[in-house]
C-alpha cells in the first residue's frame, strides 16, 4: 500500500505525452468519470477558499490523467477573485499562470495545469453560467481540463469539505438523463443560473490519496485536530450562515405564497397539472430545505450536549 | 506507577472543562434557538 | 504529559542513584534532586528504603525537605523554616514552581494578589516572569496572563505527586466520570432506538396514506 501510494506522486513524461497524442476524451463526451485528489491539494484549495472568506476565490489544479481519471497532484491560488462577477477571471492571471507553470518545469515539477478550482461560499457546489462558459472553453483548448468546485461555507458546517468536480458537455451535445444528484439547497438569488445550466456539465466521482510522507505529519497533527474539533461547535461558527439560510428560506417562502395566492386568483383548478406540480415541489423543496437547516442545528447542539455530560458533569 | 498517578491527576483536575455562568447563559442561549428552528421547520412542514 | 516524558530519565537516574547512597550520600542526593531545574516530581525517590532509613537520624531535615517538595508549597516551607535545611537559590526557584502547579490544580483562575503572596513576590512584572519564563517554558503550566484583569488563566497544569488520601477522591471522581459516560451512552443508544422506532411508523403511516389514494384513484 505504501509503494502504492507513493508510486502515485512519479510523472511518466512519456506516458502522458502519448495520452496527450491519443486524446481519447475527444470523441466521449462523458469520458473522463473519476477525479483523484492528493491530500495536499485539497488542503491547500479549502485553506485558500476559507481565506477568501464570503468571496469567490480561483486557483489552478495540477497533475495528470490515468485513464478515465483525472489525478489532481497540487493546487496553486491566483491572485483574482470574484469568479461570479467577471466573465473570465483567469484573463487577470494569464501572465502569472504561465509564469507559473513554466518556474515549476524549471524545479522539476512537470506535471501540467489539468484544471481550475473556484469557491462557492454558502451556495452549494455546482456550475453557473460564467462557470460553464469558463470550462467550455478551456475544454476546447486546454485538455485534460477539470472544473472543481468547494464550498467553504458548507464545509464547516457539515463538518466535512463541501466539494465538486465537473466537466461540461460540447455545445450542442444532449445527454442522456441523469440520475438526480444529491439534493442542495440552492439560494433563491443563484436558483436561476443553477437551473437553467445543470444540463451542461456532469460531475464526476471524488476519491482521495496521500504519500507516506503527509500519512506521517497528519498523524502527529492528531491531537491538535482533536482538541480544534472538540473545542469547535458549528452553532457558534457558522451563526451567519444559518442566519442567511433561513432568511433565504423566508424569501423563498414569500415568493411560493405570491405565486400561490396568484394562482389562486385565476382560480386553481384553470391551472394545467403540471403547474400544481410545480408549486408542489417547490414548496416541498422549501420544506426540505428547512428540515436540513434544522437538522444540522440538531446535531450542533447534539455535540455541545454530549459535551457538556462528559466534559462538565464531573467536579474533581 | 507515580507518573501515571500524576498524570491522571492532571487531568482530572481540569474537569469540569468550563463552569462558568456566561457558559450556561451561552448554551441556555443556544439550546432555546435550535428549538425554536425545529419548531419553525415543523411548522414550515405544515 | 511533555514534562512527565522529559523527567521520566531523570527519575529513573535519581531511583539508582538512590538505592545505593545512604546517610549523608542519601542527603546530598535529596539535596541534587530539590535543586534539578528540571525535576517535578519526587514520589519515587520518597517510596525508596535508603531515604526513608533517614527518619530519626541526623538528616531527618532532608527526608522533610524531600516531603515538602513532593506535597507542598513556599507557604509551608515558611511557616516550618525552622525544622528545614536552608535553601538554595534553585531549591527556592523549585519550590515556588511547584506552588504555582499546587495552586493551578484547585483553580482555573489564578489572581495576581494570591500568586504574589503565595510567592513572595512584590511585583506584577516579577510574578509575570517567573509565570512566563519560569513555568510556562518548563511546561508545568499553560496559560493565559490577563494583565487588565491580573489574573492567569490557566488551560493546563502538569500533575504533582499525590498527597496521602488524594488516591481516594481521584478514583471516587474517575469512578462518577465513567458512570457519566456509560449514561450517556445508554441514552444516545435509547435516543436511537427511538429514531429508528419513528421512523418505521412514519414510514408505516405514509404507505398506508399511499395504499389508500390508490384505492381512491382506482374506485375514481
Amino acid at each position: 500500500a505504501v509503494a502504492d501510494a507513493d508510486a502515485m506522486y512519479q510523472y511518466d513524461e512519456v506516458a502522458q505525452a502519448g495520452i496527450q497524442q491519443q486524446k481519447p476524451w475527444v470523441d466521449v463526451p462523458h469520458y473522463f468519470k473519476n477525479v483523484k485528489i492528493s491530500a495536499l491539494a485539497l488542503l491547500k484549495m479549502v485553506v485558500h477558499a476559507r481565506s477568501g472568506g464570503t468571496i469567490e476565490v480561483m486557483g489552478l489544479m495540477q497533475g495528470k490523467t490515468d485513464g478515465d481519471t483525472i489525478i489532481i497532484m497540487d493546487a496553486f491560488a491566483l491572485p483574482v477573485e470574484g469568479t461570479e462577477t467577471r466573465v473570465n477571471a483567469q484573463a487577470d492571471a494569464y501572465e502569472y499562470m504561465v509564469q507559473y507553470a513554466q518556474t515549476n518545469k524549471q524545479v522539476g515539477r512537470l506535471e501540467n495545469v489539468v484544471g481550475w478550482y473556484h469557491s462557492h461560499p454558502g451556495y452549494g457546489c455546482w456550475l453557473s453560467g460564467i462557470d460553464v462558459s469558463t470550462q467550455m472553453l478551456n475544454q476546447q483548448y486546454q485538455e485534460p481540463f477539470l472544473a472543481v468546485v468547494i464550498d467553504p461555507t458548507r464545509t464547516v458546517s457539515a463538518g466535512k469539505v463541501e466539494i465538486g468536480a465537473f466537466r461540461t458537455y460540447p455545445m450542442d451535445y444532449k445527454p442522456p438523463d441523469e440520475p438526480p444528484s444529491e439534493y442542495q439547497t440552492i439560494p433563491l438569488n443563484k436558483i436561476e443560473d443553477f437551473g437553467v445550466h445543470y444540463k451542461q456539465y456532469y460531475s464526476l466521482d471524488i476519491t482521495y490519496f496521500k504519500s507516506t510522507l503527509d500519512s506521517h505529519l497528519l498523524d502527529l497533527l492528531w491531537n491538535k485536530y482533536w482538541v480544534n474539533t472538540l473545542s469547535s461547535s458549528p452553532l457558534l461558527g457558522n451563526r451567519d450562515y444559518v442566519a442567511g439560510q433561513v432568511s433565504d428560506l423566508a424569501e423563498k417562502l414569500e415568493q411560493a405564497e405570491t405565486q400561490l395566492a396568484h394562482s389562486g386568483r385565476i382560480g386553481g383548478f384553470f391551472m394545467p397539472p403540471q403547474r400544481k406540480k410545480e408549486e408542489e415541489s417547490q414548496l416541498a423543496k422549501i420544506t426540505r430545505d428547512s428540515s436540513k437547516i434544522t437538522v444540522e442545528q440538531v446535531h450542533g447542539l447534539m455535540s455541545q450536549v454530549i459535551k457538556d455530560i462528559l466534559f462538565n458533569s464531573v467536579t474533581s | 506507577e507515580h507518573s501515571l498517578l500524576r498524570q491522571i491527576s492532571s487531568l482530572v483536575r481540569r474537569l469540569p472543562a468550563i463552569d462558568s455562568t456566561k457558559f450556561q447563559d451561552d448554551f441556555l442561549m443556544e439550546y432555546n434557538d435550535t428549538l425554536l428552528m425545529t419548531y419553525l421547520a415543523t411548522i414550515t412542514k405544515c | 504529559m511533555e514534562v512527565e516524558i522529559k523527567q521520566a530519565e531523570l527519575v529513573e537516574q535519581f531511583v539508582v542513584l538512590a538505592r545505593s547512597a545512604r546517610g549523608r550520600a542519601a542527603a546530598e542526593l535529596i539535596t541534587h534532586a530539590t535543586s534539578h531545574p528540571s525535576l517535578f516530581a519526587f514520589s519515587e525517590l520518597l517510596s525508596l528504603p535508603h531515604i526513608l532509613e533517614l527518619q530519626g537520624t541526623e538528616h531527618a531535615g532532608s527526608l522533610e525537605l524531600l516531603r515538602l517538595f513532593a506535597h507542598g508549597t513556599w507557604t509551608e516551607y515558611k511557616n516550618n523554616i525552622h525544622e528545614l535545611p536552608p535553601l538554595q537559590p534553585q531549591q527556592e526557584l523549585k519550590l515556588k514552581q511547584l506552588t504555582v502547579m499546587t495552586l493551578a490544580e484547585t483553580a482555573k483562575v489564578l489572581q495576581y494578589d494570591l500568586l504574589m503572596q503565595q510567592l513572595d513576590v512584590s511585583n506584577v512584572r516579577e510574578l509575570e516572569d517567573l509565570l512566563i519564563n519560569d513555568c510556562m517554558y518548563a511546561g508545568i503550566v499553560r496559560g493565559k496572563l490577563d494583565q487588565r484583569r491580573r489574573c492567569f488563566e490557566v488551560q493546563f497544569a502538569a500533575g504533582r505527586d499525590l498527597r496521602p488520601g488524594q488516591l481516594e477522591n481521584m478514583i471516587s471522581t474517575l469512578a462518577t466520570w465513567l458512570g457519566n459516560t456509560e449514561n450517556l451512552l445508554l441514552t444516545i443508544q435509547e435516543k436511537i432506538k427511538w429514531a429508528d422506532s419513528m421512523s418505521d411508523i412514519d414510514r408505516k403511516h405514509k404507505k398506508e396514506v399511499e395504499d389508500k389514494a390508490e384505492e381512491l384513484r382506482k374506485s375514481i
